[in-house]
């Protein structure tokens, strides 16, 4: 039921 | 050297007892304005952001910044033995090993000291930009922990639409389905009851409801809780403190 995403596809790695 | 004294340690407690089952290891970064952190749980989907100020605390001083790599569920163990109501401090020296936790009875003349090793932890660090939202939701914080949990026995995953003056939650599953809707609603004598939707584009996103599950541990914090949305992005959920935060950004789900 959907594919989970992670907060690096949205936040760049300081 | 830090020097931080709660009035009560219910509120420490709470702050731990909320991200404990989400990270396991985190710098608390202490300043003269208080203590942040920031921690990623394991699977890279939920952030968790704390801002503990300084007028939290009944006093507070940090002549230097410190850092306490903290493992959290030690730190749960030594902050259960003490009682909400007790006052707690917080003492660390400037370069240090250990955090140091006094327990105060403020009827008794009762002090529990307790020490905790600190950890070396390299952790990296999302840099997260003032991100704008689509709508922003205020809802009483126990009627969204309810309904996160009704709708984890459905599914592993929560539907959230936002339109005009609504809020959707809806869960799909495999024995069946279920659904709660939510109004913008105003209760001017007790406010914390109220419902605030403010909309600028319709939402329509999808969450795991087990990081939800978790989200909902924060709910003893604050009475409120404050979602914020964006098309495609990350969710943001808000508890306030006295004077700070706890946040917890969620990345969604899309379909396949």
């Amino acid at each position: 039921d959907g594919l989970q995403s992670t907060l690096g596809e949205f936040f760049p790695t300081e | 050297m830090l020097e931080g004294k709660f009035d009560e340690a219910s509120l420490l407690k709470k702050v731990i007892d909320a991200m404990k089952d989400s990270v396991k290891l985190c710098n608390f970064n202490c300043t003269e304005n208080g203590i942040s952190v920031q921690a990623i749980d394991d699977s890279r989907v939920l952030l968790i952001s704390l801002l503990i100020e300084a007028g939290s605390f009944e006093d507070y001083r940090c002549d230097r910044n410190i850092v306490l790599g903290l493992e959290m569920e030690s730190l749960n163990k030594i902050i259960k033995n003490g009682n909400a109501s007790d006052m707690l401090t917080l003492v660390a020296e400037d370069s240090p090993d250990a955090l140091n936790l006094i327990f105060e009875d403020k009827r008794r003349d009762r002090i529990a000291e307790y020490s905790l090793k600190l950890m070396d932890i390299d952790q990296d660090f999302l840099k997260i930009e003032d991100m704008k939202f689509d709508a922003v939701v205020n809802m009483p914080s126990a009627e969204f922990a309810k309904i996160c949990r009704d709708m984890k026995t459905l599914s592993e995953s929560l539907q959230i639409i936002i339109t005009k003056d609504s809020v959707k939650f809806n869960s799909e599953g495999d024995f069946g389905s279920g659904s709660v809707v939510i109004k913008s609603f105003t209760d001017l004598e007790k406010t914390e009851e109220s419902v605030r939707i403010t909309l600028e584009k319709p939402i329509n996103l999808t969450f795991g409801a087990k990081y939800l599950n978790d989200i909902i541990k924060s709910t003893p914090l604050a009475s409120q809780v404050t979602i914020k949305l964006c098309d495609k992005q990350p969710a943001l959920f808000e508890y306030q403190l006295p004077s700070g935060y706890l946040r917890f950004y969620l990345a969604p789900k899309f379909e396949d």
